[in-house]
């Protein structure tokens, strides 16, 4: 089963 | 003061066009260089990243940075009341709350003027460092279009496996499954045909279709997409403008 993965795993705020 | 005068309203309706359905606001920051735009969807996979420089429009000038919080689908309705080939000037005080959107007709007989008041809105800003990617796929935008809503109809997750001098598109749905392979092929009387691979690692990832069919949103922007990847990273889609570019950051499917 696939998951979907969220932009915040890899980028941090600024 | 902000004045930014578009030859063409075209650019900017494609724009917009091309982005309302991924987010719903988005600060317009606008500074002497040119006016740009970071906005996540809401689901926090698909991010978008704006740069209009100066240099896509015929004239431009802002003295003073300005931010401008734009309701996507609010700016569509007024943006779609002018006519592509009018010539579009964007106009905001320095503290501004409303932006201002004059269309005029290369014949200049006809001006429609039109208000659109702003919104304060608070959005995280996200640091995108340098990202080193594995490969780097150059091709036609309307084919990687066709592929993505082809590839729709079967699954809800579309696979991109690059090896040396191939992309494959595959799609494994609970019906039937389907796939389509790019080859590198090099138009030199149509270069905006050709499609060229870089890699230096094969590439073997999976992506919602659903966002890449909110991306493909842009294709009437430019004739070619560039798609970089690599292994367990977010993707980057970039369709270039005259001057600047539309990017997006997908993240990618993982094995749970």
């Amino acid at each position: 089963k696939l998951k979907q993965a969220s932009l915040m795993s890899f980028f941090s705020k600024s | 003061m902000l004045e930014g005068k578009f030859d063409e309203a075209s650019l900017l309706k494609k724009v917009i066009d091309a982005m309302k359905d991924s987010v719903k606001l988005c600060n317009f920051n606008c500074t002497e260089n040119g006016i740009s735009v970071q906005a996540i969807d809401d689901s926090r996979v698909l991010l978008i990243s704006l740069l209009i420089e100066a240099g896509s429009f015929e004239d431009y000038r802002c003295d003073r940075n300005i931010v401008l919080g734009l309701e996507m689908e609010s700016l569509n309705k007024i943006i779609k009341n002018g006519n592509a080939s009018d010539m579009l000037t964007l106009v905001a005080e320095d503290s501004p709350d409303a932006l201002n959107l004059i269309f005029e007709d290369k014949r200049r007989d006809r001006i429609a003027e039109y208000s659109l008041k702003l919104m304060d809105i608070d959005q995280d800003f996200l640091k995108i460092e340098d990202m080193k990617f594995d490969a780097v796929v150059n091709m036609p935008s309307a084919e990687f279009a066709k592929i993505c809503r082809d590839m729709k109809t079967l699954s809800e997750s579309l696979q991109i496996i690059i090896t040396k001098d191939s992309v494959k598109f595959n799609s494994e749905g609970d019906f039937g499954s389907g796939s389509v392979v790019i080859k590198s092929f090099t138009d030199l009387e149509k270069t905006e045909e050709s499609v060229r691979i870089t890699l230096e690692k094969p590439i073997n990832l999976t992506f919602g279709a659903k966002y890449l069919n909110d991306i493909i949103k842009s294709t009437p922007l430019a004739s070619q997409v560039t798609i970089k990847l690599c292994d367990k990273q977010p993707a980057l889609f970039e369709y270039q403008l005259p001057s600047g570019y539309l990017r997006f950051y997908l993240a990618p499917k993982f094995e749970d």
